[in-house]
């Protein structure tokens, strides 16, 4: 089963069609194992993406070096979802 | 029973089945379950028919075509109760189901649900394996036959985005193809997604306008509006490709162009926070909030037949 540990969602905000273009290059980077949960088109809209724990250097890098704001929406993903599964769990032993 | 049913947690492909198979035996007056294909994996692609009659038109719903947006069926799961228990005491519900049979796919893509409980949770795709690619699975938002293969879509296998090699490849998507076509009589069509929280009509593929732009953008507007008023969450509206992007071979701008006039896409909640990892505790505000919505569309769509 796949494991999500250590990724992060960062929530990027781009401040102009410059660093639009470089996160649309930046998803091209297949090496880096992006998941775009919102892709890069405009800079009035939000780009999300869950970033393994092997790329994260070189994301964060990436958007350090050419001034492009974000946030981390989601620290570690892997706890979220075992949040979910424990939640799942939980009510699955519950009588019906 | 389908009272007991913990509709504030997520549940599996066999657990919603059991709810599908609950709800239909304890309202066979209204409820019933079409198989309308199968699936890559030979799961059945089972749709709730709520029917008061013979020969009626009919509305549609779909919910979780990407697999990942668990949000998406756990609202149809929702949807489909709260049909049963206002129908006979909501007289706008009622009255629509004595002039319309409502038509509702829970788990749109079940190959792809059952992936992202076993092996990953991230899976958007189908999971049909792509010739000449180690790369499996669809996009099955990118496999109808409007504007295939244009931009907006991918011809990668290994990407999210990839529209499949030929329109209606995916067996999920051609089920749904056969079915409007077989019914002949769909009059409004609504596909739900997650996340983003918008509204969205056709087109995706084109920047031409819907030739009904005027009426879906005021539709659109009364449907936000009424989702609004109950938790003021925040939603915008608009075409497909002015309102998030240029996207080719998505479904509501086929059902469009086969003539349903009431085509819309929903994005659910929420705006980045958590994006396909809603918690559980969000479904039924999600739900509600869009089920106002969705009554908006349903009446409207009563009120002005075409």
């Amino acid at each position: 089963k796949k494991t999500f540990e250590g990724d992060q969602l960062l929530q990027i905000t781009a401040k102009d069609e410059a660093q639009i273009s470089l996160l649309k290059e930046l998803s091209e980077q297949e090496h880096l194992g992006l998941d775009f949960w919102r892709e890069p088109v405009h800079e009035s809209l939000p780009v999300d993406v869950r970033v393994p724990f092997h790329s994260l250097q070189a994301v964060r890098a990436f958007l350090g070096y050419n001034q492009i704001q974000y946030n981390v929406m989601i620290m570690d993903v892997q706890d979220l979802l075992d949040d979910e599964q424990r939640e799942m769990v939980k009510y699955r032993s519950f009588p019906r | 029973s389908t009272d007991d049913f913990v509709y504030t947690t997520y549940h599996d492909l066999n657990s919603i089945n059991s709810f599908i198979d609950m709800l239909v035996a304890e309202n066979s007056n209204l409820v019933s379950k079409i198989v309308i294909g199968q699936s890559y994996e030979n799961r059945p692609l089972n749709v709730l028919k709520f029917s008061t009659g013979a020969n009626r038109p009919g509305i549609w719903f779909d919910t979780g075509i990407h697999s990942r947006e668990w949000v998406t069926q756990a609202s149809g799961i929702w949807f489909a109760k709260k049909i049963v228990t206002d129908y006979g005491r909501d007289p706008v519900l009622t009255d629509i189901l004595s002039n319309y049979d409502i038509f509702l796919e829970i788990v749109t893509n079940p190959d792809g649900f059952a992936y992202t409980h076993s092996n990953d949770r991230m899976w958007r795709k189908t999971r049909k394996p792509n010739s000449g690619s180690s790369c499996v699975g669809v996009d099955p938002n990118r496999n109808w036959d409007a504007g295939f293969g244009g931009a907006g879509s991918s011809s990668n296998p290994c990407t999210e985005t990839y529209r499949g090699p030929s329109a209606h490849s995916e067996p999920e998507v051609k089920a749904i193809v056969d079915f409007v076509k077989s019914h002949g009589k769909l009059k409004a069509f609504v596909s739900i997604h997650n996340y983003s929280q918008m509204l969205l009509y056709p087109y995706g593929y084109t920047s031409t306008p819907a030739k009904d732009q005027a009426e879906l953008h005021e539709l659109a507007r009364k449907a936000v509006t009424a989702l609004q008023s109950l938790y003021s969450t925040r939603y915008t509206y608009g075409s497909i490709i002015t309102t998030i992007y240029q996207a080719s071979g998505g479904t509501i701008d086929w059902t469009y162009n086969q003539g349903i006039k009431y085509s819309y896409t929903f994005e659910l909640r929420d705006t980045g926070r958590y994006g396909f990892l809603l918690p559980a505790d969000q479904i039924v505000p999600t739900a509600e909030e869009t089920w106002l919505a969705l009554m908006a569309i349903m009446e409207h769509t009563r009120n002005n037949p075409y």
